[in-house]
């Protein structure tokens, strides 16, 4: 057997601290905006009839109740590690296991739905197309958890710093190849979809003609923050995992933008239903493929 | 009668698997060390890696050779009596064949076998026989696990392994560890030491770095790595 050493660069301890600050500050700050997302859909829903019969803000709702739980267990899983039973610790990985699977596929979810109304448009009609999503949106990663579980692949999970002390524990995934296909893979498939999807509808945004001449300076700012709106719901700013072995401003701009989905996604819902109910139907581009997608379905 | 020719041969990346351990061999192979550089020519991992793996199991089976002096490669092959219930010590003083010191001798590298260890091969025969090399990977892709960068952006410190072999059995679940000290300098405080053994069963390039088994104790300009199998 050959044996060696192998030199690592690791986190100093002052740098996980300030990291796991702003998980924790930007994870509860979604939480209270997630939960105004799903208290905002409610209230819509009473008010509002065409709310009951339109598919996009439920879609919206899913993902966010998804991410709050994930927000959730995430707090739960980092404060109470050391008091839970082995049997508990297992538990607690495969919940948390299932929540994080459930965002992502919510957010492919969202990729799709948003490929079906801005670049498939015509024959978009799916009998219970809710009820067949939300099967998908919660089923899928319950079969993934299932499997993960019966490999026995829950327990406690470490991560040490430069002194080899242990700076984080909680319950996850341990063994390494099913972290990487039902984690990084699963994630990267999610993630590829959308990032396609998002970069037609980006195509689709900055190269339609636009009706509203001598405004296309104020049209193209409306695209921007468009496509930035829409990244966030398809966790496109999770993909800034990929780059973080570049550098530590790469790890912070990832924690940081990851951990504020929820407000991302509250600021997205209120701009999407609030002013398109006032104001003209064709304000925005996404405001127009809500348009015509209530259309096919009705 | 003039010898024949000998073809040349890629050694790194050619078919077949070169099992010769002489000493032209040796040095073919271990050119690979630096000839296999990401990107570079096109080497076969796998064929390299067995090769070494290989050079161990050759050790100490077939070896007429008590040690093994060469630039890359320093080797130690000693038989020892499987009677003794003492712990071995031997230095792995870097440019210098691994030699058998005394307990109290603390060369800066050095590894120590537990008397279990050795009480465990009793079943196998009397005498047995061991192996400890030291080998320099040099810069290339050789021993540094897939796609030529360690997990987590990892390297191999100095570029140096420590082989150990004992006898023909498979050495696991020790219940007193093998020790192995390495010497180096300070490490800067964004960077970290683990102590990992090459698992052939990992891997696409026929193995990579693991840690299962054994535990790390940093101590500022030494490390002491505690396995529980070889």
């Amino acid at each position: 057997t050959f044996f060696a050493l192998l030199l690592s660069p690791v986190l100093d301890e002052a740098t996980v601290q300030a990291l796991k600050r702003i998980s924790q500050a930007g994870c509860g700050t979604s939480m209270v905006f997630l939960a105004f997302t799903v208290v905002l859909y409610l209230v819509l829903r009473f008010y509002r009839q065409r709310f009951k019969s339109d598919d996009a803000p439920k879609i919206h709702v899913s993902l966010s109740v998804s991410l709050f739980l994930l927000n959730l267990l995430f707090f739960v899983n980092v404060e109470s590690h050391g008091q839970a039973s082995e049997a508990a610790c297992w538990v607690r990985g495969a919940v948390f296991h299932y929540f994080l699977l459930c965002t992502f596929t919510w957010m492919g979810l969202e990729a799709f739905h948003l490929y079906l109304l801005v670049i498939r448009v015509f024959n978009t009609y799916f009998r219970h197309y809710f009820l067949r999503t939300s099967l998908l949106g919660w089923g899928l990663p319950a079969l993934m958890v299932i499997s993960t579980g019966s490999a026995n692949s829950y327990g406690r999970y470490t991560i040490r710093n430069a002194k080899d002390q242990i700076t984080l524990e909680l319950c996850w995934i341990r063994n390494k190849a099913a972290l990487y296909i039902t984690v990084h893979g699963y994630f990267l498939l999610t993630f590829l979809f959308s990032a396609v999807v998002l970069g037609l509808v980006a195509w689709k945004i900055f190269t339609l003609p636009s009706a509203t001449a001598g405004k296309e300076h104020r049209q193209h700012w409306k695209g921007v923050l468009t496509v930035l709106g829409l990244s966030s719901l398809l966790g496109v700013t999770w993909g800034l995992a990929c780059l973080t072995p570049l550098g530590l401003s790469t790890v912070y701009i990832f924690r940081t933008l990851s951990s504020l989905t929820g407000v991302f996604i509250f600021c997205w819902f209120s701009v999407l239903y609030f002013p398109s109910q006032r104001a003209a139907p064709s304000s925005s581009g996404t405001a127009r493929a809500d348009q015509s997608h209530t259309m096919s379905h009705d | 009668q003039e010898e024949p020719r000998r073809a040349p041969r890629n050694v790194c990346g050619g078919p077949g698997v070169v099992h010769d351990f002489q000493k032209v061999d040796l040095h073919s192979a271990a050119t690979c060390f630096t000839k296999c550089q990401l990107g570079s020519n096109a080497c076969d991992l796998e064929k390299l890696h067995r090769y070494w793996l290989n050079y161990e199991s050759f050790l100490v089976e077939n070896s007429s050779e008590k040690t093994v002096n060469m630039s890359f490669v320093k080797t130690l092959v000693q038989d020892f009596s499987t009677d003794i219930s003492e712990e071995l010590h031997f230095s792995l003083i870097p440019d210098e064949v691994p030699k058998q010191i005394k307990k109290e001798d603390k060369p800066s590298d050095r590894v120590r076998l537990p008397g279990s260890l050795l009480k465990s091969l009793r079943d196998k025969g009397s005498v047995d026989r061991l192996a400890i090399t030291v080998l320099d990977i040099g810069p290339g892709n050789i021993f540094k696990g897939p796609q030529g960068s360690l997990e987590g952006g990892g390297r191999v410190l100095n570029n140096r392994l420590v082989g150990l072999s004992v006898g023909r059995t498979q050495i696991t679940g020790l219940s007193e560890p093998l020790e192995i000290t390495f010497s180096h300098r300070r490490q800067p405080r964004n960077m970290t030491l683990h102590c990992v053994f090459w698992d052939v069963t990992k891997g696409p390039t026929g193995g990579d770095w693991a840690s299962e088994g054994c535990l790390t104790e940093l101590r500022g300009e030494e490390t002491v790595c505690r396995c529980n199998h070889l």
